[in-house]
C-alpha cells in the first residue's frame, strides 16, 4: 500500500 | 511602521493567484530584509515559502519586525482590483488591525486604497534545514506545467525519476498508463528554454498531482521552474522572482509502508 506523507514526517515544528 | 512601495506591482498579484488555492491563510512576517511567508495547506501534506526581499521594492520601510495574518482569498480580491501596470503600496501602523493597500496608476492619474482586516492565525512554523539533493532538475516552467496537467487527465499520481537518461514523469490511471521522458538539453537559443540534470543518485519519488498542478499556478512568475529530490525528502518546486526572491513549494511524497 502507498501512503500520502506528511510534512511533519519530515519537519519539525518550532 | 511599515510601508513597501512595489513598482511592479503585478509581481504581488502572481505571488498571490500562486498561493491563494493552497493555503487559505497566512501570517506574512515583515522585517528589514525584506517579508516572507511559511504555511502548510489544510491537510499538512504541502507547503509554501515566499520570499521577497527589500532590494527589489523601490521603496522598504520596516522599523520593526512584525507579522500580519492575511485572509489570502480576501488578499487576492483586494489585489485584483490594482491594475497590472499599477504600482501597489503596502501600509501597516504597528498595533493596528488592518493594512492598506494602495493603487497608483503608472501615470499617477488614479489613486485607489483598499484597507483590508487582518486576522489572528495560529500558524505552525516548519524548521526547514538546508539539504543536499539527490537530483535537482531545471527545466521551462511552461513545460512542467504542461506535464503536470496532461497527467493529471490520466493519474492521480505521478511518479518523477530522475536518473542520468533524464528525468521521466510517469502516471497510470484506469485509462491506461502515460511516460514523458526530458533529457538533458542545452543546447538551446535561450538558456530559459534548457532542460538541465544534476544528478548526484538516482531518484524515483510518487506524488499526488493535485498538488503539483497547484504549484504550476505560479508559473507566470518565473520562464523556469526547479525541481529538487531526494528518497527521504519532500521534493521542493521552486519558481524564482527575479531579483527579489521565490516562491518554493514542498510536497511530501507518497510511500510505501
Amino acid at each position: 500500500r502507498v501512503f500520502q506523507k506528511s510534512m511533519f514526517d519530515f519537519y519539525q515544528e518550532y | 511602521m511599515l510601508e513597501l512601495r512595489l513598482v511592479q506591482g503585478s509581481l504581488l498579484k502572481k505571488v498571490l493567484e500562486s498561493i491563494k488555492d493552497l493555503v487559505n491563510d497566512a501570517n506574512f512576517d515583515f522585517s528589514s530584509s525584506g517579508f516572507s511567508l511559511q504555511s502548510m495547506d489544510s491537510s499538512h501534506v504541502a507547503l509554501v515559502a515566499l520570499l521577497l526581499k527589500s532590494e527589489g521594492f523601490e521603496h522598504y520601510r520596516c522599523d520593526r519586525n512584525t507579522s500580519m495574518g492575511m485572509n489570502l482569498g480576501n488578499m487576492s480580491k483586494m489585489l485584483k482590483c490594482a491594475g497590472n501596470d499599477d504600482i501597489i503600496t503596502i501600509k501597516g501602523d504597528d498595533g493596528s488591525d488592518t493594512v492598506t493597500f494602495m493603487f497608483e496608476s503608472p501615470t499617477q492619474d488614479k489613486i485607489a486604497d483598499f484597507e483590508m482586516k487582518l486576522m489572528d492565525i495560529d500558524s505552525e512554523h516548519l524548521g526547514i534545514p538546508e539539504a543536499e539533493y539527490h537530483a535537482i532538475v531545471k527545466m521551462p516552467s511552461a513545460e512542467f506545467a504542461r506535464i503536470c496537467k496532461d497527467l493529471a487527465s490520466i493519474g492521480d499520481t505521478v511518479v518523477i525519476s530522475v536518473t542520468k537518461e533524464g528525468v521521466k514523469f510517469s502516471t497510470r490511471g484506469d485509462i491506461g498508463t502515460a511516460n514523458i521522458v526530458l533529457r538533458q538539453n542545452t543546447t538551446v537559443d535561450k538558456p530559459e528554454d534548457a532542460t538541465v540534470i544534476e544528478m548526484n543518485e538516482p531518484v524515483s519519488m510518487t506524488f499526488a498531482l493535485r498538488y503539483m498542478n497547484s504549484f504550476t499556478k505560479a508559473t507566470p512568475l518565473s520562464n523556469t521552474v526547479t525541481i529538487s529530490m531526494s528518497p527521504d525528502l519532500p521534493v521542493v518546486v521552486e519558481y524564482k522572482i527575479a531579483e527579489m526572491g521565490y516562491v518554493r513549494f514542498y510536497l511530501a511524497p507518497k510511500m510505501e509502508e
